[in-house]
């Protein structure tokens, strides 16, 4: 099934 | 000095139980605008944003932005101790390491104080761009609740698709599968019972239903909720707080490889 990916990678450090 | 004093002492009841399960410290970051929280699960999976517009309070003061940490098991505890009419005053000195909790009933005759001990909590704090979502879609939160109670039934996953026919939700798994579908509703007689589909591209994500059970928490919060989708982009799930604040979770969506 499709692979859970991590928030940091869509969302970057302020 | 920070002050600001919550009527509804329940609302804080509230969030702190729909954000437990998720983060186990957070840092208030207070300022003359209002109070505001982010705070990411261990797995950097989901990511919690509230926001608390001033007016929410009477009175608040902050006299200088002030970052409070606190445990969530502590905070847990101690509102545990209010009763759900009690307002609910916050209170922090410039200087020290403890933020102090007064609670009042609606007469008056009772009043509680508790203190708990601050936290040094080092946050990664994430800048979330503004998003042009490909779909927005608004429904009573209990709905929201329950469909994702159902669908973990079936699988760990739900798929959610959004198209000019509604939105769907389905999910599958070693005993079988299932769907929902919502459509945009006519007519109904009470807003808060309303689906709102409001469509711009139509979209098709998947996301974990064990995070969107912890989302659904914060129902007790409010009536609706809004579902904020976006290709290959994270989900936002909001919760208004009254008409002075929001609880916004995100999801990173499960993508093929």
């Amino acid at each position: 099934g499709p692979a859970q990916r991590d928030l940091t990678s869509f969302f970057k450090t302020a | 000095m920070f002050e600001a004093r919550l009527i509804q002492g329940s609302v804080l009841k509230k969030m702190i139980d729909a954000i437990k399960d998720i983060v186990t410290d957070i840092n208030l970051d207070c300022s003359s605008t209002g109070i505001s929280v982010q705070a990411m699960d261990s797995g950097h999976v989901c990511l919690v944003l509230i926001e608390l517009g001033s007016d929410g309070f009477e009175p608040y003061r902050c006299d200088r932005n002030i970052t409070l940490g606190l445990g969530l098991k502590a905070l847990s505890v101690v509102v545990r101790c209010a009763n759900n009419d009690d307002s609910i005053t916050i209170k922090a000195q410039e200087g020290t390491d403890n933020i102090n909790f007064v609670f009042e009933s609606p007469n008056g005759e009772k009043t509680s104080q508790f203190e708990i001990k601050l936290m040094d909590i080092d946050s990664e704090h994430l800048g979330i761009p503004d998003t042009e979502y490909d779909s927005v879609v608004k429904m009573p939160s209990h709905e929201f609740q329950r469909i994702c109670r159902d669908m973990s039934q079936l699988g760990d996953s739900i798929v959610v698709a959004c198209t000019k026919d509604g939105i769907q939700f389905s999910a599958s798994g070693d005993m079988g599968s299932g769907k929902i579908n919502l459509r945009q509703s006519s007519l109904v007689d009470k807003e808060e019972d309303q689906i709102n589909i409001e469509l711009n591209d139509p979209v098709h994500l998947t996301f974990a239903l064990r995070y969107l059970n912890y989302f659904t928490k914060a129902t007790p919060l409010s009536p609706t909720v809004t579902l904020s989708l976006k290709a290959e982009s994270p989900l936002c799930v909001t919760y208004p707080i009254g008409d002075f604040g929001s609880m916004k979770f995100f999801l990173a969506p499960k993508i093929d490889d």
